[in-house]
C-alpha cells in the first residue's frame, strides 16, 4: 500500500535543491556565481598558484531570463578523465580530504549544472589544462539524474603551442540579475578582501563597467596541507574503515599510521594503559574492543593537540588592510587566535572590529562572515557568530552605544567548518567554536574601548 | 595531484551529520525521537489509522551516556521485504510521492540509525507486523556505510496468536537528557496538540512520571490523496522523466494522463494555443519542443489550481481547542486559508492568535511554528514566520504593546514544504508562501485588536 524507492543522490539534490541555495533565480544566480568562484579559488590557492579569476555574466536570453555564468582560472586544472565525474556525478570530488579548502562536500558545481539543466536544458562546457600539460580538452557535459552519471554530450582536445594551465567552466541558467546584482557585487567584493592575493575581474550582465581588483600582495600564503585525523574526533564507525583500510601488522603501528598527532612512543604507553598489547594484530579486534579503543582515544589526555598546518588563516596584517580600504575607518584592529579544535578537527577564529570614519552609524553591529575564506551573506540571524555579536558580547561595558558606526568581521577557518547546511551559508553552534568567538571579539572590543575613551577625554579637554 | 573520488549516500550523511540535526548527544537525542515519533504518525494517519503511541527512552549506560530510544506504533507496517532498505539504505522510503506526509527525504530513520553505529556500535531493533498479516517480523540491522546498503545482523518471524499491525523501533545512542529533555517534552506536547485523535504515551529515562495524552477526538481526518504534479511545476528535466515514463500514443494523452488540472479537453485547447499537434507521439517530441512545451506549461493560465486533497490540515477548532487547554489565554482566535500554490505544490496556511490569561508576557511574540503537523522548536530565527512576526507585522496597530502576553501559532501544510534544511526545521522564504502567512496573521490580528479595544472600553467604564 506504500509504494517504496530509492533516490540516486542526483535525484536527490535535485528534489531538493532549496536546500543547497537554489530556491529561485535570484538565490541561484548568486549560489551559481559562488560554487564556480569558490572551485575556481581552491584550485589555484591549494596548489601554491597566484590567483587570476574571470567572472562573467552575460544576459542571453532577456524574454526567458537566461544569463550565462563563466568562471575561468589559472589554476591546476582537471585532468580529463575524471572530468565527466567532476561535473556529472553529484558527490564527487577532491576535496573529501582533512585539509582547509572551500570546497567539501563534493556537490556545488554540480548543483549549479543541474539548475542550469533543468530551467535552461543546456549542458555545462567545461574547458581544462591540467598544469604540465600541453593539450586543451573541452567538454559539453549533462547529469544523468535517475543514475547519477556523466552524460558526455561533446568533447575535443587540442594541442596548445604555449604552455598554460587552468579552467574555465561555463553554465546557463535561469536567474535575476536585479534582485541578485547587490549580493553578488559583495560577495566578489569581500571575496577580493580575503584573497588579496587575486586579479579579480568581473563583468557583469547589463553595461555597468567591469570591475576589476588587482592583486596587493605578490606572495601566496603557504597552502594547508593533508592531515590525519585527530583521536578525538574518531568514532565507532571511522576506527572500523581505518582498521579496514590499514596494512599495519600491530595495533601501535595502526595508531601510529592513522593519526595525526600519535608517535609509536605515545600509542605503545596509551594502549598499556588502557589494557590492549599493543602488538597485537588490528584485525584480531573484537567490537567490544574496538569500542573500548574508541571510548580510550577519545577521553586520552596525552595526545598532542591538533596539527595546525592542515589550516590557512587570513591574518591580522590582512584584516587590518581589507578594512581599512574598504570602510575607511577611523579604528581596526584585529586578531588571529591560537589554534583550537572541535571533535578533533584543527581551527583558528580570527576578528577584526573597524569603527567610526566612513562606517554609517546603524543600530546594530554590522557583520561580515568568513568561513575557509568564504563571505557569508545569507542567514546571518541563523549563524553562530550573529547569537555572539548581538546577544552575547555586551557593547556598552566596551564603551558602544548605538545607533553607532561599528563593523565586526570575523573568521572561522578549520579542516571541517561546520556549516548548517550544504549552501554554506551559516555555522551551527559548536561549543568549542563558539567559545572561542566571544574571546576573540572580547580581545578586540578591548583595544576599542581604550581608543574610544581615549577619544572622549581628548574630546573633554578640547571643550575646556 | 588532487585525490578524486565519489561517496555513497551513506558516507555523505555520516560524515555532514550535522546538517541533518545530529551535531551533538543532546541534539541527537531529540532528532532521534522525532524521526521516529513522524514516521509512527505517518504510519498511522496516511492510513486512516487512529495512531496509538508508545515513546520510551531509557539509559542503559550511565557512564557513556548511552539512551536506547523505542517507538512503538500501531500503523500500518513495514513490508518485511522492505524492511532492510527502509530502516538500512539512506535515500529509501515510501514518501517520495505528492502527498502531504512528515516524511520526506527518506533519510529520518537512517540518520537516527547511523548515529546509534557510530556513538554505540548497536544496531536498529525492528519489530513490524503488516496490516493483514499473521506474523511478527524481527530484524536487527546496521548501514554498511561505503556501500549504502543494509545489513542484516538478525531476522526472526513469529506466527501470532492474534491479529495485530504496527511497528516498534529501538535505537541506542549516545544522548544527553538533561540538556535535551525541555525540547524533547515540548516537541511531544506540541505533537499532541497538532494530533488530537492520537493517544501518546511517554516514558521519560529519569525516574519523573509517565506522561500520557490521551485522544480527544475520536475520528480520523480523511488521509491526503497522492496527486500527480501540477503543470505550473514543471522543469525541462521532469518533463523528460513523464515522457519516458509515460505510455500514452498522443500529446494530449499524455498531459492528461502526467499532470493534474489538466483534462483532455483542456490539453487539447492549450497544445494548440502554443502551436504543437495534440495527436502527436510525445517521444517525437525534440529538445527545442520540450523547452518549449515547458515555458508553455507554466505560463498557461487557464490550468485549474492545483488539487487540496492531498492536504490535510489542522482546521481552526482544532488549532483554538489546543491553544486552550495548553495556555489558558483570555482570547483565542485561529484561521485556516484557502489554499494557495508554490511552484505548482498546493499549500495551505493556518495561524492562532492566544493573548492573555495565563500566557506570560515577554518582549516579543512567542511563535509555536508547525509544518505538515510536525512541531518546528530549534533555529526560529532562520524561519520565514518569525521574519513576518517579528519584522513585517506591526503589532502595535493591532493594540499589542510590548512587553506582553502573545502567542502566534504558525501552521503550513504541503505537499512539498520548503524546509532549508534536512534537519526539518526552519522553513525558507518562498514569495508566496510569505505572503499567506503575513494575511493569515493580520485576518486574526484584526479579531485581536476588536477584543482589546473592547476590553479596553469596558475598562474604561468600569473608572468612571
Ligand atoms: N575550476 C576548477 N579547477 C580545478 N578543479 C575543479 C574546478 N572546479 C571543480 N573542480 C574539481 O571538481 C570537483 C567537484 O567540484 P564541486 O564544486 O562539485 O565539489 P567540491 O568543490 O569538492 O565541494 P563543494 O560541494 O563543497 O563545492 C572539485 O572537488 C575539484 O576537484
Ligand atoms: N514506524 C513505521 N511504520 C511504517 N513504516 C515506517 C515506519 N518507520 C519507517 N517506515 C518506512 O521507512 C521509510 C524510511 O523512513 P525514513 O524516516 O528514513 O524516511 P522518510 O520518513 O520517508 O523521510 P524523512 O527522511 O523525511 O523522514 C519510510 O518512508 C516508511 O516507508
Ligand atoms: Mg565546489
Ligand atoms: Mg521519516
Amino acid at each position: 500500500r506504500e509504494a517504496f524507492r530509492s533516490l540516486s543522490a542526483a535525484e536527490f539534490f535535485y528534489r531538493n535543491r532549496e536546500i543547497a541555495g537554489f530556491s529561485n533565480p535570484s538565490r541561484a544566480l548568486y549560489q551559481t556565481v559562488r560554487e564556480l568562484v569558490e572551485n575556481a579559488l581552491d584550485a589555484c590557492d591549494s596548489h601554491e598558484i597566484l590567483p587570476s579569476l574571470y567572472i562573467g555574466i552575460k544576459l542571453v536570453d532577456p524574454i526567458k531570463s537566461f544569463y550565462k555564468v563563466t568562471v575561468s582560472d589559472n589554476g591546476i586544472g582537471v585532468p580529463p578523465y575524471y572530468v565527466p565525474y567532476a561535473f556529472g556525478q553529484v558527490l564527487f570530488g577532491s576535496k573529501y580530504k582533512l585539509r582547509q579548502t572551500r570546497g567539501m562536500f563534493g556537490l556545488g558545481a554540480k548543483m549549479a549544472i543541474l539548475y542550469g539543466q533543468l530551467t535552461t536544458g543546456k549542458p555545462v562546457e567545461v574547458e581544462t589544462t591540467p598544469l604540465g600539460s600541453r593539450y586543451k580538452y573541452y567538454f559539453k557535459i549533462m547529469v544523468d539524474i535517475k543514475r547519477n552519471e556523466p552524460i558526455i554530450i561533446e568533447q575535443r582536445v587540442r594541442k596548445l603551442k604555449k604552455k598554460t594551465h587552468g579552467t574555465t567552466v561555463s553554465v546557463t541558467i535561469e536567474g535575476d540579475w536585479s534582485r541578485a546584482k547587490n549580493k553578488v557585487y559583495e560577495y566578489i567584493k569581500r571575496t577580493a578582501i580575503a584573497t588579496p592575493y587575486a586579479n579579480i575581474t568581473f563583468v557583469p550582465p547589463d553595461n555597468s563597467e567591469v570591475i576589476v581588483y588587482k592583486r596587493v600582495i605578490d606572495k601566496i600564503p603557504p597552502p594547508p596541507k593533508e592531515v590525519k585525523p585527530h583521536p578525538h574526533g574518531v568514532d565507532i564507525e571511522m576506527l572500523k574503515m581505518l582498521i579496514s583500510s590499514s596494512e599495519a601488522s600491530t595495533l601501535k603501528e595502526f595508531l601510529a599510521e592513522s593519526f595525526q598527532s600519535i608517535g609509536l612512543i605515545t600509542a605503545e604507553r596509551f594502549l598499556r594503559d588502557i589494557g590492549f598489547d599493543p602488538n597485537m594484530s588490528p584485525e584480531k579486534l573484537t567490537t567490544e574492543g574496538i569500542k573500548a579503543l574508541v571510548s580510550g582515544l577519545k577521553e586520552y589526555k596525552d595526545f598532542k593537540p591538533p596539527r595546525t598546518d592542515a589550516l590557512s588563516p587570513l591574518g591580522e596584517e590582512l584584516i587590518v588592510a581589507g578594512l581599512r580600504s574598504v570602510l575607511e575607518p577611523e579604528f581596526v584592529a584585529a586578531t588571529t587566535r591560537r589554534p583550537s579544535a572541535y571533535s578533533g578537527h584543527p581551527f583558528i577564529i580570527e576578528v577584526g572590529i573597524a569603527y567610526g570614519g566612513k562606517i554609517p552609524s546603524k543600530d546594530e553591529p554590522q557583520l561580515y562572515r568568513f568561513a575557509n575564506k568564504i563571505p557569508l551573506l545569507y542567514d546571518e540571524k541563523a549563524d553562530v557568530s550573529w547569537k555572539i555579536v548581538s546577544n552575547v558580547i555586551d557593547w556598552k561595558a566596551y564603551g558602544v552605544e548605538f545607533p553607532a558606526p561599528l563593523v565586526v568581521l570575523a573568521h572561522i577557518c578549520s579542516t571541517k567548518v561546520p556549516y548548517k547546511g550544504v549552501g554554506k551559508e551559516s555555522i551551527a553552534e559548536v561549543p568549542e567554536i563558539e567559545k572561542e568567538i566571544k574571546n576573540a571579539i572580547r580581545e578586540v572590543a578591548r583595544k576599542l574601548r581604550t581608543y574610544i575613551l581615549k577619544k572622549r577625554r581628548e574630546e573633554e579637554l578640547r571643550k575646556k
